[in-house]
């Protein structure tokens, strides 16, 4: 249903006013309609609903969707704020605006955090950070010696867990990305703020009256 | 790799490159 192209327009669960979603992230009218446009090809790769699934996530990052990845995961995760299993229009649009170039760092400071703080308790711990080490190893047919990961691993915690209670809080995440500014290279994407020009087709399909 | 930020080697995982979703 909602992967018909259709100017009255039944659209899918999840979906949300461009104007609305606009006034409240980083992004114009015009780019959420563009958005709208990535979304509906994203959203109907494999299961025709309207609505982003893993695979079909995992198909866009990987061109495979049985691809399974770590960090897809907690990005996928964390994109589903609703926590149904699927990634619905506005959460797609909210979730991709901490990327936005524009987006105050702060944000993508705590995004970041929330993404390496795999088991949610509000901290990250060692193990949690050896785990994604050795997950990005196994990741790109790399292959590091026990001993030299608890190094990498013993040499970041002695930096960044500042309080040196094993385990990295937000106030230490901040104030250590702060020191790293590289760590938050991927948190930006530089191509959101012409995301219009990838899409033109959006002009086509806009509900909204200019005049608005 | 051994003087390397485990979360800068993290970052470089595919899995966090959202650029990818907008590849046509």
């Amino acid at each position: 249903m909602g992967c018909v192209r259709s100017r009255h327009i039944k659209h899918p669960p999840g979906y949300e006013d461009p104007v609305i979603l606009a006034a409240e992230t980083s992004f114009t009218v015009s780019d959420v309609e563009a958005l709208y446009e990535l979304f509906k090809k994203l959203s109907c790769s494999i299961i025709k609903d309207g609505l982003i699934h893993k695979e079909e996530f995992q198909l866009a990052l990987f061109r495979n969707s049985n691809k399974e990845n770590l960090f897809a995961d907690r990005i996928f995760d964390l994109f589903d704020l609703k926590r149904n299993g699927v990634i619905e229009f506005g959460e797609f649009v909210r979730s991709l605006s901490i990327f936005h170039p524009n987006t105050p760092e702060a944000e993508k400071i705590a995004f970041a955090f929330r993404l390496y703080d795999l088991r949610h308790t509000g901290f990250i711990e060692r193990e949690e950070l050896k785990e994604m080490v050795l997950a990005l190893l196994n990741e790109s047919d790399l292959y590091l010696s026990d001993d030299v990961v608890e190094t990498i691993v013993d040499k970041t915690f002695s930096q960044a867990d500042t309080k040196g209670d094993g385990k990295i809080d937000p106030e230490e995440w901040a104030e250590f990305v702060k020191r790293n500014p590289s760590l938050l290279r991927n948190m930006t994407l530089p191509y959101l703020k012409d995301i219009t020009m990838g899409f033109p087709s959006f002009v086509m399909n806009s509900e909204v009256n200019d005049a608005e | 790799p051994a003087l390397m930020n485990a979360f800068e080697l993290i970052s470089t995982s595919q899995g966090l490159n959202l650029g990818t979703l907008f590849e046509k």
